[in-house]
C-alpha cells in the first residue's frame, strides 16, 4: 500500500518507512520475567524499523559494505537485498533481580535500550 | 512469546520506567493470539511450563528486597534517566563495578543465652561466580537500640569484627572502631570495608563475629543492649554483605535465562529420579 510522507504527498512505490527509531514497550510482567526481575517492571526498549534504499542518509551512518549493497540492490534488487536496519548505538538500564540463590542483585545490562538506528 | 509479549507501544513512548510501573495495556490482536497459541500448546510443553512457572513464582515472591539494594537501584535508574554520571556507584572507589549482589545474614541469636557477648553473622556467597572479578565488599549491620536500654547507653564503646575461621579455631580480629553514643535514641547502619577479606577466601560461606567492650574498662557489652538483637527484627534489617563485581565480559541476558533453565531442569531430573526410585522400590 502506498505510504503518506511527511509533506502529505504519496508515494505509491514505498509500503515501509525510511529506516528509524520506533517504540518498543518491554514489560517483564507480561514476559513472565517479574518472577525474578524486581525492577523494572517495564521499561521503553525501542526498535528499528524500515527500508534502507538509496541514497542512504548520512545520519544512518551506513557502513561501506552497506553503502556498495544498497547501491546493488538498487540498480537489481534480485541480485542482492537491502542493507539492514539495525540499532547502532544502545544504552544499559539498571534491573534489580533475584539470583538463583534467592540473594538481590543489582546490575547494570549493556545495550539494552536502543539510542539510534543505522544501515548495516 | 517475545513477539507476544514485546509490543510496540501504539503512538508516543509510555514513560514508566519505576518500580511501581505497571504492565502496559495489549491492544494489539495479533499478540494477544500468540498469547492464546502460547497456553494451548501441548499438554506435554503447557504442563512443563506451568511446573516452570509455578516453581519460579514461589521462588522469587518469598524473596523481600532490603532497603539498601532497593536505594541503590533507584538511585541509578533515576541517573541513568536523567543522563548523569553523578550516581553513588559511579562517584565511589567502586565505580568499576557493574554489579551488587545483596546477601542476608541467616544466622539467628541464642534465645537462651541470657548475656550476648559475641555475636556472628552468617553469609551464603556460593551464588558468587569465579568469572566475576571482585572489586568492593561491605558488612553492613543495623543498630537499632531497644527502648528500656536508651537511658543508660550513652558513652564510648570499641566495636570489634573478627572472622570466623570454624569450631576450636581462634577468631581472627578484621577490624576495631571506636563508637561513641551522643545521643540515647541515636541509631543506624554500621558499615565495615571486608573486601580483602573476603578477596582471600575461597570459601562459599562467610562468618564474621561482633564484639562489643566498653571504652573504658574493657568489659563485654551485651550486644542486645547497644541495639543489636536479632529478635523482631524484619528482613529489610537483617545484616547484609555488599559485593561489588565486574563482570568481565559482557554481560547477556541469556545467562541468567540459562540458569534459570539448567535449575528448572535440575528439579525436573530430581522429580524422574524420584520416580525411578518409586518404580524400583514397588
Amino acid at each position: 500500500s502506498a505510504f503518506t510522507s511527511r509533506h502529505g504527498k504519496r508515494h505509491g512505490r514505498k509500503s515501509k518507512s525510511r529506516c528509524s527509531k520506533k517504540p518498543l514497550h518491554v514489560n517483564f510482567k507480561e514476559l513472565g520475567w517479574d518472577d525474578w526481575i524486581i525492577a523494572p517492571l517495564d521499561y521503553e526498549a525501542y526498535h528499528c524499523e524500515g527500508v534502507c534504499d538509496f541514497p542512504l542518509r548520512s545520519h544512518l551512518e551506513p557502513t561501506n559494505h552497506a553503502i556498495i549493497q544498497t547501491l546493488m540492490n538498487s540498480m537489481d534488487p534480485n541480485s542482492t537485498p537491502p542493507s539492514c536496519c539495525v540499532p547502532t548505538k544502545l544504552s544499559p538500564i539498571s534491573i534489580l533481580y533475584i539470583d538463583a540463590g534467592n540473594n538481590v542483585v543489582y546490575k547494570q545490562y549493556e545495550d539494552m535500550v536502543v539510542e539510534s538506528c543505522g544501515c548495516r | 512469546v517475545e513477539t507476544a509479549a514485546l509490543s510496540p507501544a501504539p503512538g508516543s513512548s509510555s514513560p514508566g520506567t519505576g518500580l511501581s510501573g505497571g504492565p502496559g495495556r495489549h491492544t494489539d490482536t495479533r499478540a494477544s493470539k500468540l498469547l492464546l497459541v502460547k497456553e494451548n500448546g501441548p499438554p506435554a510443553a503447557r504442563s512443563h511450563h506451568h511446573h516452570r512457572r509455578r516453581r519460579r513464582r514461589r521462588r522469587a515472591h518469598s524473596v523481600v528486597p532490603h532497603h539498601f539494594m532497593m536505594s541503590i537501584y533507584t538511585a541509578e535508574s533515576a541517573a541513568e534517566r536523567v543522563g548523569t554520571n553523578a550516581s553513588l556507584l559511579r562517584a565511589s572507589s567502586r565505580s568499576a563495578a557493574n554489579a551488587i549482589t545483596g546477601f542476608v545474614d541467616t544466622a539467628e541469636d541464642d534465645a537462651v543465652d541470657s548475656h550476648l557477648k559475641r555475636q556472628q553473622y552468617l553469609f551464603d556467597v556460593a551464588a558468587l561466580s569465579n568469572k566475576e572479578e571482585l572489586v568492593g565488599a561491605e558488612l553492613r549491620l543495623l543498630r537499632k537500640t531497644p527502648e528500656q536500654f536508651r537511658p543508660t547507653l550513652s558513652g564510648l564503646y570499641d566495636l570489634k569484627l573478627y572472622s570466623c575461621l570454624g569450631e576450636g579455631q581462634p577468631s581472627k580480629l578484621l577490624q576495631s572502631r571506636s563508637l561513641h553514643i551522643h545521643q540515647s535514641d541515636a541509631q543506624g547502619w554500621e558499615v565495615f570495608d571486608v573486601w580483602e577479606t573476603l578477596r582471600l577466601s575461597h570459601s562459599a560461606q562467610f562468618c564474621f563475629e561482633l564484639k562489643v567492650t566498653s571504652g573504658q574498662g574493657e568489659r563485654d557489652i551485651d550486644l542486645r543492649q547497644l541495639g543489636f538483637g536479632r529478635k523482631g527484627r524484619a528482613s529489610q534489617e537483617r545484616a547484609l554483605l555488599v559485593v561489588f563485581t565486574r563482570t568481565r565480559r559482557r554481560e547477556s541476558l541469556f545467562s541468567e535465562m540459562k540458569e534459570d533453565i539448567k535449575s528448572s531442569e535440575g528439579s525436573a531430573g530430581e522429580l524422574q529420579l524420584h520416580a525411578r526410585r518409586r518404580r524400583r522400590r514397588r
